[in-house]
């Protein structure tokens, strides 16, 4: 039984059957997209192609999200207007050979609900770096030996934040080429200036410490496992 | 002269109703949804002659005939899935990620000869 079970589960695209030690909540948009397959609308009955996914209007048949490995680095404190910096790292090396990476995107996820206009002190800046090698991580501040990837401003009322890492996350399916981002988060230039004013800088990073959780979403396609659509005459 | 054995309409190949419940095969712990689902399966006889309710193929046709003429030597057709459908399972993968993968020919709908 048991070989015939490896040979079932690699043909579902297993090595071994999972037995989950510390199962992640299902993301509530692989749950959408799951239901919307299952129960399709009256305007939408069919299949057509089912190697696409509609939702991000992608190619594809398999969708994961990958769970943050990475650490902190670095938590805000009161003195400091860098209120967050942390390792992302996520094993991409479980793609199998073959399959085709249409699409990554990175959710960073905060556990505030605030409606309420940002403040002064409630814009923040995020960047996103390239981590640096090993040998160069010692160093006293590590994202200064890193290659900027991507900077935004946002504001506390944000819940989730979306970045399209397709391109990187092709790279990082080369295992020695994976060496995850570092994610920055500081007080914006505006809310600096009215700290240099004498407000007490640990009051600016409240909210930016309610950074809850790093995804990544990938998209990909396993062409052997798709059938050509066929057109009726 | 052909060998003629009446067949029950209830014994022609078709589709028969089959759930596979994933906690059955001992899969509950790692696959999130569905819990299990209608894959059915196909079983009866291909007998002579055959009908177009039967979905047969050319090569089927011919071998019911032959089989007609010499039971002992040709066999009747097989009764097999000639459509079936996809469906998308939910679960976690050997490193506990969790996967939305859509798996073709998982369902079948239509059986034949």
């Amino acid at each position: 039984l048991s070989t015939r079970e490896s040979l079932l589960l690699k043909s579902l695209g297993l090595s071994a059957k999972p037995s989950p030690r510390s199962p992640a909540p299902v993301p509530s948009v692989l749950w959408r997209i799951f239901q919307k397959r299952e129960i399709p609308s009256p305007w939408s009955p069919g299949r057509e192609d089912a190697c696409r996914v509609e939702e991000f209007n992608v190619p594809g048949n398999i969708i994961r999200v990958f769970s943050d490995q990475g650490h902190f680095l670095h938590s805000g404190g009161p003195r400091t207007l860098l209120c967050l910096e942390k390792h992302l790292y996520f094993n991409l090396s479980v793609l199998e050979d073959g399959e085709q990476l249409t699409m990554a995107q990175l959710q960073l996820q905060f556990g505030h609900n605030s409606y309420r206009a940002p403040g002064p002190g409630q814009v923040f800046e995020l960047r996103l770096y390239h981590a640096p090698p090993p040998s160069l991580r010692e160093l006293p501040s590590p994202a200064a030996s890193c290659r900027l990837l991507l900077a935004q401003s946002f504001a506390q009322l944000h819940k989730s934040l979306l970045f399209n890492l397709t391109q990187v996350g092709r790279d990082w399916r080369t295992p020695s080429r994976n060496l995850g981002l570092v994610l920055e988060i500081s007080v914006s230039s505006g809310a600096r200036s009215s700290a240099l004013l004498g407000r007490p800088p640990g009051n600016f990073c409240a909210g930016a410490d309610s950074f809850l959780d790093a995804s990544l979403l990938v998209v990909s396609l396993q062409p052997g496992q798709c059938k050509a659509s066929r057109k009726k005459r | 002269s052909s060998y003629y054995a009446p067949v029950m309409p209830s014994s022609l190949c078709k589709p028969r109703r089959l759930y596979i419940s994933f906690s059955d095969v001992g899969w509950e712990n790692w696959i999130i949804a569905p819990q299990g689902y209608m894959a059915n399966y196909c079983l009866g006889e291909c007998p002579f002659p055959l009908t177009t309710e039967l979905n047969s193929t050319n090569h089927a046709i011919l071998q019911t005939m032959v089989h007609s003429l010499d039971p002992e030597g040709t066999p009747q057709p097989c009764c097999v899935p000639v459509r079936l459908s996809p469906i998308s399972v939910l679960f976690y993968d050997n490193h506990d990620n969790v996967v939305l993968r859509h798996y073709e020919d998982m369902v079948v709908d239509e059986c034949g000869c």
